[in-house]
């Protein structure tokens, strides 16, 4: 089990610093340190992440942004190791800016050959990356109802100029 | 394994029964605050076999049933199915199609089904545990995922880790 | 003591059934409940929300943006019994949808009579709602510059294709 | 009781002197992630004496000082300050302008100025005291404090009706 848990490490730790490139840059550093390489089983496992030449000395200093694009390059390094059939994403593009929801997506788009995406957003950029668009709205009140809709359709659409 | 179908009825905000159909390999949810986004994504973690209260956002189990509305009365039962396609044979079963259903009754009953047919939780979770979709799994990434990463809570890392081993 | 915090409390009660109400409907329902009134200085505070016919039993059963816009609503509550000179908001606005996101521009813009605000935000329809824009970005790897920003120019300076 | 003027230099981000004026009502802060957006927020907070730094996103009250960038060696002094037009003599003093400086030396040394007399910081908590944006205020409304409010974490509910008191 020590030794899987080992191999399962570098592997995402591999995949990890990849994907933290694509969605930084090509010569940002990231790491994931095992801290007790003796103990994997119980060890805790830091975050390194240095974009754009900084220096933060921990993952708290990095901006908000950085830290949801941090986290997300993580969760799509354990993706790759083992791809889950489908992936939800509720309001994860928030905290990013509009070139990050691009990034974000294009990822998005490339895993989506082998797995489904469903993503819950507020962001038109991200609205205008997806295959398709369910709109929720409130039918009466307090009751909820949904319907497929065109984002091009979406400003003229009485639904939707309730949900735009 | 594909995504097929989503069926909704008395689960939280969704009073009326609901069908989403999963038929794109990108699906975007969209609608005002409030609407109902999020209660799908609780209806397809529960469905899954969901037991944390907190995950879900409850106080009680009962919170999931819909409590009413100012034109609707309370509904008895919270009910939901997910479709897949057993595409790759990745789960543990000769069907091609695979249905999960589970209810809950106002007196606290509760019910799971695996096409059409009546099972244990444990079953539900027997069958999932390989697929990565396990609802614990980190396949479900609501924005607080992304925050448990950040401050490992509880060995959240390390057991993502364990995950995909 | 007590009396000036009971007094406090129901002023502050008032103005958040008042802002709540201009955020969410004027038939909403809402209240701040001091749990113990003989102790108020001990006491805790109960907030309850009922936004649009529905009956959510405690805070946590609202929806991201409904908590935020909840939220919002008492620090004006508390903004509008001591108005402070200024306030500052950091992305306060990402959950909102456009209308929420409208409805909260145009509170800003009626007590900007009596204070300033400086409002961070990725959110265009709030850019489009301030008096001026500052634009944040960094001039080498790792330091920061701050420059103002006509809105109407934004997709063409060249800092702000960095930016959007 | 305005805000006129804010002076950076060798805080966090900011490594070069850097100004920004408020003549307006309503000022928005745009820019990519990681730019410097929540810093400028961050030095606002500081000069006006926030101490805590759970509030300031700091592990130790040094890494305010700009830590350096690959071409650029790090800062030896953190310095921000704050101008304000006293109208309505919102502040204690006679002087139509206030402005409040802050400093912190690699060495751990610390200054206070008001007006360009060397202060303590309880001099500066005592002026701002009464006006509602001592650093705890609910005026400064990071995302954090609409979460204070909704979990009401260490009472922060009932110490915002004591502040408005
Ligand atoms: N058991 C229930 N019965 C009826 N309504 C419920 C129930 N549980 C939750 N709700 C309502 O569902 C709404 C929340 O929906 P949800 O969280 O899905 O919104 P959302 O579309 O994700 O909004 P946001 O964009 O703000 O995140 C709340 O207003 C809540 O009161
Ligand atoms: N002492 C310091 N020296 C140099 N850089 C620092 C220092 N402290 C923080 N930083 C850097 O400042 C950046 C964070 O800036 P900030 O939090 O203001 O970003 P932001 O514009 O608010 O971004 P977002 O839109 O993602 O919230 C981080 O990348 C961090 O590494
Ligand atoms: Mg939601
Ligand atoms: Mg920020």
């Amino acid at each position: 089990a020590k030794e899987l848990f080992l191999t399962t490490f570098y592997k995402v730790r591999e995949n990890f610093i990849r994907v933290f490139r694509s969605l930084f840059g090509e010569n940002d550093s990231c790491d994931l340190i095992l801290l007790d390489e003796e103990n994997p089983l119980e060890s805790g496992i830091d975050i390194i992440a240095r974009p754009k030449g900084k220096r933060p000395l921990s993952l708290s200093q990095l901006s908000g942004g950085e830290m949801t694009l941090t986290a997300t390059a993580l969760l799509f390094a354990f993706y790759l190791q083992k791809p889950a059939p489908f992936c939800i994403f509720d309001e994860v593009d928030a905290p990013l800016d509009d070139a990050n929801v691009l990034k974000f997506n294009n990822i998005i788009q490339e895993f989506s050959k082998d797995s489904q995406f469903v993503i819950v957003t507020h962001n038109k950029t991200t609205m205008a990356e997806v295959d398709v668009l369910y709109g929720v709205y409130m039918q009466d009140m307090g009751v909820s109802g949904v319907s497929p809709v065109d984002f091009r359709n979406m400003k003229h659409d009485p639904i939707l100029s309730n949900i735009n | 394994m594909r995504l097929k179908k989503l069926e909704i009825k008395g689960f939280k905000s969704f009073a009326n029964a609901t069908v989403l159909n999963f038929n794109e390999n990108v699906v975007g949810v969209v609608g005002p605050n409030g609407s109902g986004k999020s209660n799908i994504v609780d209806a397809i973690r529960w469905v899954l076999g969901e037991q944390k209260g907190k995950e879900l956002r409850l106080d009680n189990k009962s919170d999931v049933i819909f409590n009413g509305a100012s034109t609707k009365k309370p509904a008895g039962v919270a009910q939901v199915s997910i479709t897949f396609s057993n595409t790759k044979n990745l789960l543990p079963t000769e069907y091609n199609e695979v249905k999960l259903s589970r209810y809950l009754y106002r007196n606290g009953d509760s019910e799971y089904h695996l096409n059409g047919v009546k099972c244990r939780l444990k079953d539900i979770h027997n069958l999932l545990i390989d697929t990565g979709i396990g609802s614990n799994s980190y396949a479900i990434i609501a924005l607080g995922m992304v925050e448990d990463i950040l401050k490992d809570k509880d060995h959240a890392r390390r057991k993502m880790f364990e995950q995909v081993s």
